[in-house]
């Protein structure tokens, strides 16, 4: 099925 | 000072159900445009957007922002003992380590206020950016559980593919494989048992059913459920909550390696 990915590698932190 | 009066305080019942599979402890932030929170779950796979714009409320007062460090499990403890027609309250003083909910009954006969501590949470708070999504699939909210609920039942992951001939979710596992297809569907009696499917182009993306799963824990929030999907980026499935706001899960895919 795939690695999974996590959030913060799409979505930067603030 | 921080008092926010809820009517309908069954709403905050169920949006505590639709995190705290998700979430352990999170920072509710409390400012002029409403009450808000935005949290990973612990292995940083999903994140959960919640608002709840000020004017939903029947009395909203919020003399400077707040960060309120709450864990979901206990709070939710506490507005279980709420009855579903109560009026909830949510009481804070500035720079006091605790929170007040005062459950209402209807007709005003039985007041009870609930005083929870606090927790000091350290949170990423992440920048989402504005995205084009590739497609966007709304949905009856029931149809989606059933489908999740269904289709972990035979795998771990679903793939969501949506092309001009519909929306198309299919797992499998060791017993077999699943496809279920979803069709565009405008002639429906009522609006929110409609599906639309809005495509720029075609997408397909791999994601853990379990996360999907616990999303649909917010069910009970909205008729309708809309899915917005773009290759190489997270999933957004998002529960708009009625003349207040939404709950939004954004879950990152599983990605060939």
């Amino acid at each position: 099925g795939g690695k999974q990915s996590t959030i913060t590698a799409f979505f930067g932190q603030f | 000072m921080l008092e926010l009066r809820l009517v309908q305080g069954s709403l905050l019942k169920k949006v505590l159900d639709a995190m705290r599979e998700l979430v352990n402890d999170a920072n509710f932030d409390c400012s002029a445009t409403g009450f808000s929170l935005q949290a990973m779950d612990s292995s940083h796979v999903a994140l959960v957007a919640l608002l709840l714009r000020s004017e939903g409320f029947e009395h909203y007062r919020c003399d400077r922002n707040l960060s309120m460090g709450m864990n979901l499990n206990n709070m939710s403890k506490m507005l279980r003992c709420a009855g579903n027609d109560d009026i909830i309250t949510i009481k804070a003083d500035d720079g006091t380590d605790s929170v007040t909910f005062m459950f209402e009954s209807p007709n005003q006969d039985k007041i009870a206020d609930f005083e929870m501590k606090l927790m000091d949470i350290d949170s990423e708070h992440l920048g989402i950016p504005d995205a084009e999504y590739q497609a966007i699939v709304r949905m009856p909210s029931s149809e989606f559980a059933r489908i999740c609920k269904d289709l972990s039942s035979i795998g771990d992951t679903v793939v969501i593919s949506v092309t001009k001939e519909g929306v198309k979710f299919s797992t499998a596992g060791d017993i077999g494989t699943a496809n279920i297809v979803c069709r565009q569907n405008k002639t429906v009696d009522k609006p929110e048992e409609a599906t639309i499917i809005e495509m720029q182009e075609p997408v397909s993306l791999t994601f853990a059913l379990r996360y999907l799963n616990s999303f649909t824990k917010a069910t009970p929030l909205s008729d309708t459920v809309t899915i917005s999907l773009s290759s190489e980026l997270p999933v957004v499935v998002e529960y708009k909550i009625a003349e207040m706001g939404y709950i939004r899960y954004y879950l990152a895919p599983k990605i060939e390696e």
